[in-house]
């Protein structure tokens, strides 16, 4: 079975679009085949491999509860899943019940050779999030280290905990600390409650870094934008320490 | 007739909730009274100002159509709605329609003497953001100078340009760059896009700076958290250039 990984977070801007596209690329890079599907209304993992949409074909396939539109992408190994702003409009559609089970079901329909399914997931725990949670095997949960980051993680833990009712394959893989200012006091503080929250989980730091703040602007991830920079050092070292904890490590042969 | 002030923006984790509680707590001090609006489930604003919830009060007061439950803060002049967790259901219940309009209902029947109602935004177009913007007679957009921030202002102004033909009071009043790096070239690159997009309508910046990060830690805002800091000067100056485009200078006598 896949490894099927969902990047996700309630609290908005931490870094689950940048997470999500880095990893992709850097797996990519060591050989492996991602599908990065998109959820977000927003777009914006599209747009930071340099494919913009509507949103209209995943809208749909989700609606006729078909395959899942794929299209290739200029980066080693990666195909993706483009959203858009008319994937807003699945929120009304597929009002709870078992609607929040199509979108596991249409990934199953769809054919391909990927050692992984990566899916970046919007700012909110709504249809589009929770479809998510129940297609998944494993989280990954970017943190940015502050207050409200914290409130918005004990939330995101509580509805975890809620989908693992209904799909028990779902564990907390790890926890990224993400926009990180090793200098101010307030990380170190954040840090130890990570750590207490999800022993063994906490995964390398990602620092703040001009280079994960541009990468976007050119349409490729920070690996292939600027690849001697902080971001793409950052993001190598936690796709390594990511790949044995997801299962990606294991020779195909 | 009261202005009622929406902070939104689709793009998570820009500044929305540290914008809201910073502009309430700076008319505050300038002897205004202002109501803070909590409509995020993640409750950012009520942690800002030391008071969590569940949430469970403001759902109840959508569902009966009644007036909302309104307490008061620490915070000079401030008085505050709070959200939690519960709100999310209000997602499912008013599901569109005139599901939309009951919160503008709600506000109406809220008794007490403010000058202004500021309501903080989840990072979302769903019906939560939508009711605050059928509501309100002012937006302010607070923005990160990044790729993906212009990405979903873009998405942002198509739906305000929609909410319009219902709302015909609503206007965009500001755009207020927040978690400023100046000297990063992005930085310039967006604010001379933001000028051309919303000429005259750009706030002086918001810098990144640990006071901000840190404020919510505290449960008060920033200029009672730490009265002589960056954050302090930076919303305090635009608190004043805001005033007079909100209509909140004019002298009360
Ligand atoms: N380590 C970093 N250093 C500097 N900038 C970063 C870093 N990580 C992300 N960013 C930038 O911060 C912004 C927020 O990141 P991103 O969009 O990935 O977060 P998100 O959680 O996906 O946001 P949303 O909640 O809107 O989906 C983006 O402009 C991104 O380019
Ligand atoms: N100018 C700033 N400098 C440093 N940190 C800031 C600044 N503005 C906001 N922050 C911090 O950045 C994080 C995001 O800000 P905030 O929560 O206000 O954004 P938001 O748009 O309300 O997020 P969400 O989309 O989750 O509602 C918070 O931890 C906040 O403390
Ligand atoms: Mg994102
Ligand atoms: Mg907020």
């Amino acid at each position: 079975m896949k490894q099927v990984i969902s990047v996700v977070n309630l609290k908005g801007g931490v870094g689950k679009t940048t997470t999500a596209v880095s990893l992709a690329a850097c797996w990519g890079e060591q050989g492996k085949k991602v599908l990065l599907v998109d959820l977000d209304p927003q777009g914006s993992a599209g747009v930071c491999v340099g494919v913009t949409g509507s949103g209209s074909e995943l809208l749909g396939a989700l609606q006729n509860i078909n395959a899942l539109p794929v299209v290739s992408t200029d980066i080693p190994g990666v195909d993706l899943v483009a959203a858009g702003p008319e994937l807003a409009a699945a929120r009304q559609i597929f009002v709870d019940g078992p609607g929040d089970e199509i979108f596991k079901s249409c990934l199953k329909q769809t054919r391909g050779e990927w050692d992984c399914v990566i899916i970046d997931c919007p700012p909110s725990l709504d249809i589009l999030t929770t479809s998510a949670l129940l297609a998944s095997t494993s989280l990954i949960i970017p943190v940015e280290a502050s207050f409200l980051g914290l409130n918005g993680l004990r939330q995101m833990v509580a509805a975890v905990n809620s989908i693992k009712l209904r799909n028990s394959d779902l564990d907390i893989t790890a926890v990224v600390p993400c926009r990180a200012h090793p200098r101010r006091r307030i990380h170190w503080e954040i840090m130890d409650r990570l750590r207490e929250m999800f022993p063994g989980k906490v995964s390398p730091i990602i620092h703040e870094n001009v280079s994960l703040a541009e990468a976007p602007g050119s349409g490729k991830p920070v690996i292939l934008a600027f690849r001697i920079s902080r971001g793409s050092d950052d993001y190598r070292l936690v796709s390594l320490w990511l790949a044995e904890r997801v299962g990606l490590d294991e020779n195909k042969e």
